[in-house]
């Protein structure tokens, strides 16, 4: 399974964290204005972040993050 | 499977409690505002709790911790 | 697969029951008011319990642990 | 998979039957009013009884053992 | 899967087929007016038997055995 | 997966019919009026026949054996 | 997976034709008026013919064979 | 998976195809008008051909081979 | 899964591509006004081709190849 | 899982890309107007361009390449 | 699983980041206006990002990358 990131602004961060006993960031991809991510849950990342003006679309639907 | 939590102030915390005979926290999360979490279920991870003013995006809908 | 308890009182319980020819309690995680839990069953747990004032959001529903 | 089962009075039981060629009990769960008992099927228990008054949350809908 | 049964009368009857090349009672469980019995298939147990006055609730829907 | 079978007049018989290169009656079982028999399919079992009055619970919906 | 035959009319056939390089019938069923044969496929029987007056109950609907 | 083909006249054909490297014809089932015939894909029918005046019940709904 | 070509024409081409390193035509099967084939995709089979008028039943609805 | 694609007129390229740490074309398909393809992802597959005026068949829906 | 990536100008970017413990570029293919890509995650590419004026075709709806 995947979930698609939509940048809404320049700058917006997605984190992935790594799968293990330890949690850190393994890597951090920036994407710009109107450019598309497409991730999955791999056997190096268990968990991620996203920081930024987005739009999430999921199976549990649309998430909006940094919306205030 | 995996569920997303948006941090609606800061200092959200996001806690990973052990898999196994043992449950103790391994990792604590902090969101700040506005921020997105996404989150599996893993070999090390059996269990989380989630503290702080928050949306859950899940399978069972949507869940709104520190709601009073 | 895995479900979701909000608090909605301090000091609620969850407490997990030993998997095997034993029934035992393994743990017992307090959760304070709007604090949410987020549990699977696994090779050490196949059955739990839950005290106190809260909402349960599994897949059979809504469940209201202390509804009186 | 599992369900749900929440006292409606004190002294609500839940009873594990044994797997295999026996069927005996082998454990016996006394659940107070307003308590929740979420449980599985294992490699011990294949039956289940419930005695008394209480309301159960399944994948065929709710069923109310102790309805005169 | 598994599916329930409650019995509407004292002396309601649960009987397990045994599995394999003979076809024989192995168990047979009795229950009380307002009890729920909840079964599996097993490796023992292929077909089974209901006598008396209940409700059985299953992904069939709801069967009444004894219904005259 | 299995099915309910219930008979509506006494001597009901559900026959099993033998898996494998050869196809024979192994098993014939008896029902009275009201009683209530669920079955698999099994290693030993890969047909079978009703006859006399009944109610069958099936997936395809409900169907009645000797409805003249 | 399985499916349902009733006989409408005495002297149905369901004949089973073999798996394998060849295909020849391994058996032929005669049911009477009012009986229901329940059958899978099998190691041995992957077609299956029905002559006669009869309903099937199936996953794709009912069927009726020698409707003229 | 299987699917029915129900004959709408005399001699309809039913062809089976080889599976593998070669396509050739490895059977030829002769149908008679009302007569229904049930079919798997097997290890040895990768691909079939009905000719004939039939009605075949299939997932993807009715189709009517011959129809002009 | 497999899905039907019901040729409405003489003459309507049902071609298999090779699965693997090439992609070549290993079979070529005629079909004429009214016949119907049912194909899968197999050990040997990765792609296919259709010509002429006919209709498609499959899973994503009717298609009807040669609709000029 | 397959699509089909249907060339709405003559030269539509259907270009299989290869699988693996390499990516490039290893097979360009070409279609005449009318032509349905039928495709499947592969070993040797895991993406694939579509060139030209063509409708896609998909379990997304219905997509047009070329329309301008 | 795949989805669709339908080019609404020329030079539309789609970039394939490496599986595995680290994440660069390992492919970067140009779609022209009209073209569709389609792909998959494989055992080499677990992340992808489109730049440019596009609709993607998922299983989460349709998204326009670019749309300012
Ligand atoms: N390293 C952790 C990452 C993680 C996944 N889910 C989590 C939930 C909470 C905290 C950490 C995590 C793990 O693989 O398990
Ligand atoms: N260590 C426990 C964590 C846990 C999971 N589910 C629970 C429910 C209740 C209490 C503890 C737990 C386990 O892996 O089983
Ligand atoms: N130790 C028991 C716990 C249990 C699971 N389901 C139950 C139902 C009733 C009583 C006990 C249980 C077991 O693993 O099987
Ligand atoms: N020991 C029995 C318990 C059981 C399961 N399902 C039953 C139905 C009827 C009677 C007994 C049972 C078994 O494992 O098979
Ligand atoms: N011993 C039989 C029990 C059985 C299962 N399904 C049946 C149907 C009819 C008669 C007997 C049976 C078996 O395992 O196969
Ligand atoms: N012995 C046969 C029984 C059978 C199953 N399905 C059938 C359909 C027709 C005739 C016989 C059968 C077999 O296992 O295959
Ligand atoms: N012996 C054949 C029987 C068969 C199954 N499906 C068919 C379709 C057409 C003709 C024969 C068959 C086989 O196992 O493959
Ligand atoms: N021998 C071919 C039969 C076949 C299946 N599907 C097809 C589609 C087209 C042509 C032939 C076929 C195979 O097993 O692959
Ligand atoms: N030989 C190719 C056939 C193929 C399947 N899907 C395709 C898509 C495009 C071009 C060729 C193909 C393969 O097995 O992969
Ligand atoms: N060789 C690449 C092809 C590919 C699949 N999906 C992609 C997405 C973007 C770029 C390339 C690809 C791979 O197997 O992984
Ligand atoms: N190399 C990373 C690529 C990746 C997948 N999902 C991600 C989410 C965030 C950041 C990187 C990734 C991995 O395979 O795990």
């Amino acid at each position: 399974d995947y979930f698609f990131i939509q940048a809404l602004e320049n700058g917006v961060q997605v984190i992935g964290l790594t799968r293990g006993s330890e949690t850190k960031f393994h890597h951090l991809e920036k994407l710009d204005k109107g450019e598309v991510m497409v991730v999955q849950f791999t056997d190096h990342t268990s968990a991620m972040k996203i920081r930024g003006k987005a739009v999430l679309y999921t199976k549990h639907g649309q998430i909006s993050p940094s919306e205030k």
